[in-house]
């Protein structure tokens, strides 16, 4: 993934917010980033674009070398369904799904039959710790739990990227321990990983450093 | 606040989950607590019983004193209006309402007459700083943002009472600091402050702790 001079700017009638105003960085196959900075900086700004989930209002992206501006939303939904995995700051579960269906949602979208999408999501449910709640809906689930069913969800289809906002933000340490080694373990397997996160202890498991502040990059730490 | 023996069951059909298995404290008026434990151990709904937002299955729960499970729901929601602020492990704003709206709602409710609220809200989303996004949708805030929104209004009608899921969860380690300086200056004037936190450096800035497990009660730290 590199992107250069990147900027977002998001109009509200009068008003112009600069989300992002200028941000290049290279982020190689196979590395493991972290992305910090303040609360408004730009983080999931970014992340939504380097997944393919937005555009930017300028600047360059070029995703495994071909330039994605130069695609239109059917090829971008595709690029996503089938490369990248994302998990949301909020989530963003099915309420009236089990934890099972949203996990395979993904899988059922690839076109993957029903028996091997449900083989699936029970084998990532229970990689995150939540084999027991496959049959309940999200709003039986903890904060933390639906967390980590979105974090299963991102990775059930064995996606080549994986971009995760902060993916420990409702976690007690040793659960979020658990979601980094397994990210390590991805990471190990050849998957390239950027990761948001405001928390030190998590952003020491990935190999480099990103840090924003006001819609900037102020330091990348290779 | 004090609670004894208290435990809550959540019924789904055929299963039974016991989020809380007899869970006993007692927290001084204008004492500040955290409340620690993994994922799942039963925090959210030890806060929410404590909040009266929800009854126990089992166990008593005096509030200043007086039987909690003796109020019938009007007078519980008369309680949590006038002594209670809540900040919800998932923001609950309102979306179709702006930020400054999100903040008065709890005014409104009381009815404060709309300038005094107006006047609030403004002073609240400065304190928190989101003085510029009193227009705004939770949409178009950061997820620091609504979480910092969800802070403001919790504060708003200067309750005794405070109880915060995960107030920084969302939020970098700067931004963080300014939230508990205002908890710490909460607390200096009088309020009661119950947290739920699962970052130790967050837990600190409380004077006792309790750590959970399992829908039990593993520690507790004066
Ligand atoms: N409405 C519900 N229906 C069924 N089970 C529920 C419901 N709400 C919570 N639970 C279950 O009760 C247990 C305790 O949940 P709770 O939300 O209190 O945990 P928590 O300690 O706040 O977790 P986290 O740190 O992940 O936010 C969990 O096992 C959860 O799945
Ligand atoms: N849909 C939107 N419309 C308008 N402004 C937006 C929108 N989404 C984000 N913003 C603004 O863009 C800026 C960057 O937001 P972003 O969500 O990328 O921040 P962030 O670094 O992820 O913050 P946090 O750490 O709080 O999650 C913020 O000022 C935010 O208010
Ligand atoms: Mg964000
Ligand atoms: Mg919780």
């Amino acid at each position: 993934m590199e992107f250069k001079d990147l900027t977002k700017v998001y109009e509200m009638g009068e008003e112009r917010v600069h989300a992002l105003r200028g941000v290049s960085a290279r982020i190689e196959r196979g590395s493991f980033w972290a992305i910090m900075g303040s609360s408004g900086s730009g983080k999931s700004t970014l992340l939504s674009i380097l997944g393919c989930l937005d555009r930017p209002t300028s600047g360059t992206y070029l995703l495994g070398g071909e330039d994605v501006s130069a695609l239109d939303d059917d090829a971008l939904s595709d690029i996503r369904l089938r490369h990248l995995g994302f998990v949301f700051q909020s989530f963003n579960l099915v309420p009236q799904l089990t934890v099972a269906e949203n996990i395979a949602l993904p899988l059922y979208y690839q076109g993957v039959p029903e028996r091997e999408s449900a083989r699936r999501a029970e084998e990532f449910a229970n990689v995150v710790g939540l084999g027991k709640r496959l049959g309940h809906k999200p709003s039986q689930l903890s904060g933390g739990q639906q967390q980590r069913a979105a974090v299963a969800r991102a990775l059930a289809t064995d996606p080549t990227v994986i971009l995760a906002d902060e993916p420990t933000g409702n976690l007690d340490t040793a659960t979020s321990v658990e979601i980094m080694e397994l990210f390590a373990s991805l990471h190990r397997r050849g998957k390239t990983i950027v990761m948001v996160t405001h928390e030190p202890d998590i952003a020491a498991w990935a190999q480099h450093r990103l840090v924003m502040r006001d819609g900037l990059v102020t330091e990348v730490r290779q």
